[in-house]
């Protein structure tokens, strides 16, 4: 099942957390 | 772990009180930097020195053409029902009063409704307007237009009552505005308590009569310089995160405050990075603008200037709300760069300075937010920022070393992390 809008605004939106968090 | 080897340099190590020694020996040495003023000439070169010693890239000075309107001989008498004499500043773009000055009836106001309604009184008086201060935003139109609509009633003069929720008897000057139509009176603040004491007077029935005296003077605009430099960025160095603030100020007490501070910070987000021997991958601009006060002229021109890169743009950020304890940023942007932000922000939590707020632009970067640039601004306690805010008050001893090392802290994580991250913020 592809993913939709929001599934991949998600899934990026998760790297982003995980990317920043590597600030801390 | 970079931001919390930010926050440790920023607040516990070397750099500690960095920015408020540095803006100190700015302040002492150069002056108030008003517009179109020879210490703000001066102001702007110490900078462009400054900056190269530090070892930054790109500094450069990008000219601009900004006002110049200086402050002469002022005051204000008052002859009946006694002899006082009144606090006043003049506002900036007044005209100056004939030589021997101007001597009235006063007639005392709280709002434009009350003039209007009175307006057959008002002609040949000196308008006093003793507005109450309900916020900076609503109240500050009184300042910025209090000329005009006593002007366009006939006044000689309008004398206002400063913009402030707390005085111990001290005028604040600001920039106002007069209209093309409209006759150009002479126009100065006053104390909150003197506005009162007018007040009171005039509910009494008291005739009050003024002599107002005020040697302003308006040159043609001159030319000053927005002062520039950057940490290049590594992997996307035409991309730019913008900090700044504002070089200009009033020609009262030093501008350490409005705005010495947030162009210090900003300053100091480029060294402490420097300093750590980092480098983002996308270039980290400082801007110090000049002749914010008569209305974010050189961030005008700069806007002018570089819109047509407004793609590289990645966020502006502006201080220029004072450099006191932080409490966060506030934002404007889509809601998926405020998401982003939310994520940085937590990075703040060692210091206690994670709220992200609405409202992120400033007079300075305004322009690139309304074309939908993602602005922020530093959020920190304003509580008494209003009560030295152009006054002669504005002086090295209102900051604190401790909170401006707190506010460098805030400005340098955020600004670095969006300059480092792989994307750039969403629009």
């Amino acid at each position: 099942k592809p993913l939709s809008q929001d599934d991949c605004y998600q899934h990026a939106f998760e790297e982003i957390k995980r990317e920043i968090a590597g600030y801390s | 772990n970079i931001a919390k080897a930010i926050i440790n340099l920023a607040v516990y190590g070397n750099a500690q009180n960095r920015s408020y020694e540095r803006l100190a020996r700015f302040v002492d040495t150069v002056g108030p930097r008003l517009s179109g003023s020879k210490n703000l000439e001066m102001a702007i070169k110490y900078m462009f020195s400054v900056l190269q010693e530090d070892g930054l890239e790109n500094v450069q000075l990008e000219p601009v053409k900004v006002p110049h309107w200086e402050r002469g001989e002022e005051s204000a008498m008052m002859l009946a029902p006694r002899n006082h004499s009144i606090a006043i500043l003049g506002l900036g773009s007044s005209i100056a009063t004939p030589p021997e000055g101007i001597t009235a009836e006063v007639l005392v106001v709280t709002s434009f409704d009350e003039l209007h309604k009175k307006a057959q009184d008002a002609k040949g008086k000196i308008v006093v307007y003793n507005q109450p201060f309900v916020n900076y935003e609503e109240t500050v139109k009184y300042r910025l237009q209090g000329a005009v609509e006593a002007g366009k009633v006939g006044a000689v003069a309008s004398l206002i009552r400063s913009i402030t929720s707390f005085s111990i008897n001290s005028p604040h000057t600001g920039w106002q505005q007069y209209q093309s139509n409209v006759p150009k009176i002479p126009t100065a603040c006053i104390s909150v308590e003197d506005a009162e004491m007018m007040a009171r007077m005039s509910s009494r029935g008291t005739r009050i009569v003024v002599t107002l005296k005020m040697g302003a003077r308006t040159y043609p605009d001159t030319v000053s310089f927005n002062t520039v430099a950057e940490i290049v960025g590594s992997k996307y160095p035409e991309q730019v995160v913008l900090v700044s603030g504002h070089l200009d100020s009033w020609d009262v007490g030093q501008g350490a405050m409005d705005d010495g501070g947030g162009a210090f910070i900003s300053w100091e987000a480029l060294s402490l990075i420097k300093d750590l021997g980092l480098r983002p991958k996308r270039t980290l601009r400082l801007v110090l603008w000049t002749a914010e006060e008569p209305g974010g002229v050189g961030a005008e021109q700069y806007y002018q200037l570089h819109k047509g890169k407004i793609s590289n743009f990645d966020i502006v950020m502006e201080s220029d709300s004072g450099t006191f304890m932080p409490m966060g940023l506030a934002f404007t942007g889509s809601d998926k760069a405020r998401a982003i932000l939310t994520e940085i922000m937590q990075l703040l939590q060692p210091i206690n300075a994670t709220n992200l707020y609405e409202n992120g632009g400033e007079t300075d970067t305004v322009y690139w937010v309304r074309d939908g640039i993602p602005g922020a601004s530093l959020r920190d306690d304003i509580s008494k920022y209003f009560w030295f805010h152009h006054t002669q008050g504005d002086t090295m001893t209102v900051q604190d070393p401790s909170q401006m090392n707190l506010c460098a802290a805030v400005w340098t994580v955020v600004s670095y992390v969006i300059a480092d991250m792989e994307e750039m913020l969403p629009r």
